[in-house]
C-alpha cells in the first residue's frame, strides 16, 4: 500500500467501520450488502475481456446484455433463496448495481425500475397476479414507453392512440404521426419483448386522456417483432450506450381489454369508462423511479469522491516550502475546497434519499388506506430531489475529475464514465427544468392557500407557514 | 416569533433557517409577480411563463431546504448513539455542507435575510477552518463508503493507492499497443513522409 495512504489511514480520528455500519443502517444490513457485492464481484471473470471503451457500439450492447443476464440472474438466485422479495428488491438491486462495472448501463434496468413498479402501482390484483410473477422471474422482459419522438415530459401531449373496440373487446393501438413514435424506452430496441405503453384512450368516440397498457412487442419464442409493431434502437448517445434505448410504432396493433392497467381507471366490456378517483394516483411509479435515481446519484458521487480523494493523497505536486519534498495535493486548501464538499454531499444525498424513500412508503400506505392528502407533496418532493440530486452530482463529479488533473481525463480513472452517467440522469425521467417547474406549481398553490389553511401544512412545506 | 428579519447567526441551524426564509420569500415573490401580471391583463399561462425563471429558482431553494434540513436533523438523530469521535466528524461534515451552500447562494441570503458583510467574512473563515479540520479524515470518510476496487474500477482510486502502476497497466491494454507497428504507417504515413501521397 502506498505510504501516503497508509499515513492518512493511521491519522484518521474515527472508526471507519462504525461510519460504514451507520450509513448502511446497522450491522445486519452491512453484512447483507457485503454478501451481495461479493457475490456480484465473484462473477467478474465470467465476462472479463477488452475494456468497454475499446468496443464498438454493437459490441457494447452485446456485452451489456451478457452482463445484465449475470447480474439479474443473481437477483433471481437471491429470490429463490428467499433473500429478496418484491418488497425489498430496490435495496438488493442497489447493492448489485453498486458492485457491477457495467459502465455502458443495463438494458434490463428499466424492467426492474419501471416495468414492474408500473404493474404493482397501476395493475388490478388480477393483472398483478398474472403479470408480476412472469416479470419477477424474467420470463418476460419489459420496458416502459411513454416519451414520444415529438413529446417529452408533457404527458397530456402524447399522440399514440388506444381506441377501444367493444366488438372484439380489444384496444387498437396506432401511431398516427412520426412524432407519435415512442422514443427512448430503455431496453426497448432489441431486448424487451413487452412494454408498458402510455397512450391516449378513446372509447365511445371520446378521448379520455393518457392511460397505461401492457403491450407485447416481440414474439416470446423467436423474439421477432409482432405484426403491426415497428421497433428498433435509437442509436448512439453521449454515454450509456449499452442501455438499448428504443423506438416503437403501432399500426392497428390490437391488445386485449384486460391489458389496460386498471387499478385506478377502467374500461368496461361495453366500452363504458370508469374514472379514477384521482388521476394523480399514477404518479406512484414516477416517484419510485425518482427515488431510485437519487440513490444512484449518491452511489456515483461516492465513487468519484473516493477516487479523487485517494488520488489526491497519493499525488504530490510542487513544494509548499523550499527544501521540502513535493506536497500531497490534498494539503492544498483549493484541493480541499474541490473535494470535501463533494464528500459531504455524498452523505447528504444518501441520507435525504433514505428519508424520501421512507416518506414514499408512508405515503403509499396512506394511499392504500384512501388518504390522498400527501400525494401532491410527495410528487413535488420527488421531482425537485431528482432534479437537484442529478445536477449537484454531475457538478461535483466534474469538480472531482478536475481535481485529478489530466489523469482524471483518462477513461481508466472511471471518472469520465461516472460523470457521463450522472449527466444522463439530468435528462432521463424528466428534464430537470420541467421537474422543478412541477415542484414550483405545488409550492405556488400551497402559498396561495396558506392563509386559508387552518391546520398544519404537510411536513415538507410546513416551514413556509412558520417563516411567513 | 421568528421573522425573516431576525438577527443572523453563523450556525448551521440558522443557515437552514436562512434557506427556509429564502425559499419562502422566493415563492411569495413568484406568486406576487404572477398576480401582478394577471391583474395587468396578462393570461395566467403567459404570467406563468414570464415568471418561470424565478419559479425554477424557488423550487431549487425549496429543495436546498429539504436536503440541508434533512441532513442536519438526521445526523443529529443518528449520532445520538455513536462514538464521540464519529459524532464530531459527522457534525463537521454537516457544518461544511451548510456553509458551502450558504457561500454558494450568498446573493440569495444577502437579498432575503439579515446577513451582512461581517457575517459573510465569518462564514468564509468558518468554511476554511472546517476544510482544515476535515482534512485529516478525508481518506477515512471515503473509505467508509466501503467501495471495493472492483466496484470503483479506477486506476486512480484503488485502496492500495498504486495509481501510477495501474495507469501504466491500463495503457498497455490499449488495442493500439497490441502490435509494434500499426498498418497505417505503411499505408498512409510512410508514403506521405516520402512525398508520395
Amino acid at each position: 500500500i502506498n505510504e501516503d495512504l497508509n499515513r492518512e489511514r493511521e491519522k484518521c480520528s474515527f472508526n471507519v467501520k462504525e461510519l460504514t455500519i451507520l450509513m448502511d443502517g446497522g450491522p445486519e444490513k452491512t453484512k447483507e450488502r457485503k454478501e451481495r457485492e461479493n457475490f456480484m464481484i465473484s462473477k467478474r471473470d465470467t465476462y472479463a475481456g477488452i475494456p468497454e471503451d475499446y468496443l464498438s457500439y454493437k459490441e457494447q450492447y452485446e456485452k451489456a446484455v451478457k452482463k445484465s443476464v449475470i447480474v439479474f440472474g443473481l437477483v433471481r438466485r437471491l429470490q429463490e433463496e428467499g433473500k429478496t422479495t418484491i418488497h425489498n428488491y430496490r435495496d438488493v438491486l442497489g447493492n448489485l448495481l453498486r458492485a457491477s462495472d457495467v459502465s455502458t448501463g443495463f438494458p434490463l434496468a428499466l424492467h426492474y425500475i419501471m416495468f414492474m413498479p408500473a404493474i404493482i402501482n397501476q395493475g388490478t390484483d388480477e393483472q398483478t397476479a398474472r403479470w408480476l410473477p412472469r416479470a419477477w422471474d424474467c420470463n418476460i422482459i419489459g420496458s416502459y414507453a411513454q416519451t414520444e419522438l415529438g413529446h417529452g415530459t408533457f404527458i397530456r401531449g402524447l399522440e399514440t392512440t388506444a381506441t377501444y373496440d367493444p366488438i372484439t373487446k380489444e384496444f387498437v393501438l396506432n401511431s398516427p404521426t412520426l412524432t407519435s413514435y415512442k422514443w427512448w424506452g430503455g431496453g426497448l430496441g432489441q431486448t424487451a419483448n413487452y412494454s408498458i405503453v402510455v397512450a391516449q384512450l378513446y372509447t365511445k368516440g371520446e378521448c379520455l386522456g393518457v392511460h397505461s397498457f401492457i403491450v407485447q412487442v416481440r414474439d416470446e419464442e423467436t423474439h421477432m417483432p409482432l405484426p403491426g409493431i415497428k421497433i428498433g434502437d435509437i442509436g448512439s448517445k453521449l454515454a450509456l450506450n449499452g442501455i438499448n434505448n428504443g423506438f416503437l410504432g403501432f399500426n392497428n396493433y390490437r391488445v386485449p381489454r384486460n391489458q389496460m392497467l386498471m387499478k385506478h381507471a377502467q374500461v368496461l366490456e361495453d366500452g363504458t369508462y370508469v374514472k379514477s378517483r384521482n388521476p394523480k394516483l399514477n404518479y406512484g411509479a414516477m416517484v419510485f423511479v425518482r427515488v431510485v435515481i437519487a440513490f444512484d446519484m449518491a452511489n456515483y458521487l461516492s465513487k468519484a469522491a473516493t477516487i479523487s480523494v485517494r488520488y489526491s493523497a497519493v499525488r504530490r505536486q510542487c513544494q509548499s516550502k523550499a527544501g521540502e519534498q513535493e506536497s500531497q495535493v490534498l494539503d492544498y486548501l483549493t484541493q480541499q475546497h474541490k473535494l470535501l464538499p463533494a464528500v459531504a454531499a455524498c452523505y447528504a444525498l444518501k441520507i435525504t434519499a433514505n428519508k424520501l424513500w421512507d416518506t414514499f412508503n408512508t405515503v403509499n400506505e396512506e394511499l392504500l388506506a384512501g388518504n390522498l392528502q400527501r400525494l401532491p407533496e410527495i410528487h413535488a418532493l420527488a421531482c425537485c430531489l431528482k432534479a437537484i440530486s442529478t445536477y449537484d452530482t454531475a457538478t461535483f463529479i466534474e469538480t472531482c475529475r478536475l481535481a485529478c488533473g489530466g489523469h482524471g481525463y483518462m477513461h481508466s480513472s472511471n471518472l469520465p464514465t461516472t460523470y457521463s452517467s450522472a449527466v444522463a440522469a439530468c435528462t432521463y425521467e424528466g428534464d430537470n427544468t420541467v421537474l422543478l417547474l412541477q415542484t414550483a406549481r405545488f409550492l405556488a398553490k400551497t402559498w396561495q392557500e396558506i392563509d386559508n389553511e387552518t391546520g398544519k401544512l404537510t411536513p415538507t412545506v410546513e416551514y413556509l407557514k412558520t417563516t411567513k | 416569533s421568528k421573522g425573516f428579519s431576525h438577527k443572523w447567526l453563523n450556525t448551521t441551524d440558522n443557515i437552514v433557517y436562512g434557506f427556509e426564509v429564502v425559499s419562502m420569500r422566493k415563492i411569495a415573490s413568484c406568486v406576487q409577480n404572477m398576480q401582478k401580471r394577471v391583474a395587468s391583463g396578462m393570461t395566467f399561462e403567459d404570467a406563468w411563463n414570464m415568471s418561470s425563471i424565478q419559479l425554477v429558482a424557488a423550487a431549487e431553494a425549496h429543495c436546498r431546504v429539504i436536503i440541508l434540513s434533512t441532513f442536519n436533523s438526521e445526523i443529529k438523530e443518528l449520532t445520538k448513539t455513536t462514538s464521540p469521535e464519529l459524532k464530531r466528524v459527522l457534525s463537521q461534515l454537516v457544518d461544511l455542507y451548510s456553509v458551502y451552500w450558504a457561500l454558494e447562494k450568498l446573493s440569495d441570503l444577502l437579498q432575503y435575510t439579515t446577513i451582512n458583510h461581517e457575517d459573510v467574512d465569518g462564514l468564509r473563515s468558518w468554511y476554511e477552518d472546517l476544510l482544515t479540520q476535515l482534512r485529516p479524515n478525508a481518506v477515512g470518510l471515503v473509505d467508509a463508503f466501503d467501495l471495493k476496487d472492483e466496484m470503483l474500477n479506477s486506476t486512480l482510486g484503488s485502496y492500495d493507492g498504486r495509481a501510477y502502476e495501474r495507469l501504466m497497466e491500463a495503457a498497455l491494454k490499449s488495442p493500439l499497443n497490441s502490435e509494434p507497428v500499426n498498418h497505417t504507417f505503411h499505408k498512409y504515413l510512410k508514403p506521405f513522409m516520402r512525398g508520395k501521397l
